[in-house]
């Protein structure tokens, strides 16, 4: 009967071994990290997970070469501009998207290898004032952007050689949007979180806004990481950057909540707060499982279906954690140092 | 979650919205 309850958390009770350290890789020209992900990549018919590191000027493609040892192939060597961001793209093979930008994205691009001339290439996107960019499934990007009197939220399709299709727009909200999730289980759901709090819902195929609704005004700027419908409900993780500490909730990082998108009317369902005695996060979701860099530099990681944080990462001898995030494929979290160090956690 | 918390639930709620929006 409670809807949203807080799960104590004990630092004794969390499992250090739920995170096995299986590799670790430096790149020595570093010392900048700014973000690392995964990408599927493919060359002489042997496709492999692949990691890409990104500094502000550089990205590489990091491919495994024997147990636990990983080599760096490519180097793709950006402009003036900084590199501030990867996108995953999900079922995608051999094509790496960065967001560059200042304080916020001005470009989006595609990085990828032509066999057929041996080199690197970069293939612009899309520019602009882009406030939010998420990868879809079947090769597709969404991304918000601002004119000074509008708002465009555009989906472009892209093509193995990483050129951009014809756009669809979906109608844009009022406010602008910050973070999309694609919604699991609904081929032609999107939601979106705005900067006013509230959770939109897309038709992709048709580009209506089929509703908005609030998420309430206890935890400002909720970011939106996962979507799924369930039994006629739609239910959203949301994580909370700026939340504050309260009594009742104690210091909350993540939330499930379940909306009727009929009513707009919510419910919280499970609550996922900080380990006591720390503050801050920036967050990554994948399946059930949250992980997120705290402002201690430790790296906590959360159950987001019971709600509770099941492991925490201290601060690495050699430096504070900067990066938390998930691979595109089974539970391994990549954990990064601002020196460019990467290591690869099974949990 | 219920009906009582959260008002009447449809299970082609994405079918119905998409009917009745705006084009």
């Amino acid at each position: 009967d409670i809807a949203e309850h807080l799960t104590p958390v004990l630092l004794d009770d969390l499992r250090e071994e739920s995170l096995q350290l299986v590799s670790k890789l430096k790149d020595s020209s570093s010392s900048c990290a700014v973000d690392v992900s995964t990408v599927w990549w493919e060359a002489a018919g042997s496709r492999e997970l692949c990691v890409v590191t990104a500094c502000e000027s550089f990205v590489s493609l990091w491919k495994p070469l024997a147990p636990h040892c990983w080599g760096k192939v490519y180097t793709w060597q950006l402009g003036e501009i900084p590199v501030i961001q990867l996108v995953p793209l999900p079922d995608t093979c051999n094509l790496v998207c960065i967001a560059l930008g200042d304080l916020e994205i001005g470009e989006i691009r595609l990085l990828l290898y032509s066999s057929e001339n041996d080199s690197l290439k970069q293939s612009l996107v899309k520019t602009g004032n882009i406030k939010a960019v998420l990868g879809l499934r079947d090769r597709r990007l969404v991304s918000s952007s601002r004119t000074r009197q509008e708002q465009q939220v555009e989906i472009v399709s892209l093509s193995e050689t990483g050129r951009t299709r014809d756009g669809q727009t979906l109608m844009p909200p009022e406010e602008t949007v910050l973070a999309f999730a694609e919604v699991e289980g609904m081929r032609d759901a999107l939601v979106g979180t705005t900067a006013v709090n509230s959770i939109v819902v897309w038709n992709l195929k048709t580009g209506q806004l089929l509703k908005k609704m609030h998420v309430g005004y206890s935890y400002p700027t909720s970011i939106c990481h996962r979507a799924y419908s369930d039994s006629g409900l739609l239910f959203v993780v949301l994580s909370h950057p700026h939340a504050k500490e309260s009594e009742c909730c104690g210091n909350p990082a993540f939330r499930v909540i379940a909306f009727n998108p009929r009513t707009a009317r919510s419910r919280g369902v499970v609550f996922s707060s900080l380990p006591p005695g720390h503050a801050g996060r920036q967050g990554d979701v994948t399946g059930a499982s949250a992980a997120a860099v705290l402002t201690s530099g430790a790296i906590a990681v959360w159950d987001l279906l019971l709600g509770q944080c099941t492991a925490l990462l201290p601060p690495d001898p050699a430096g504070p954690w900067a990066l938390a995030r998930w691979a595109t494929t089974g539970a391994c979290l990549l954990a990064g140092q601002r020196d460019g160090t990467i290591s690869l956690y099974r949990y | 979650c219920s009906e009582s918390d959260l008002g009447p639930i449809s299970l082609n709620w994405f079918e119905e919205l998409s009917a009745e929006a705006p084009p």
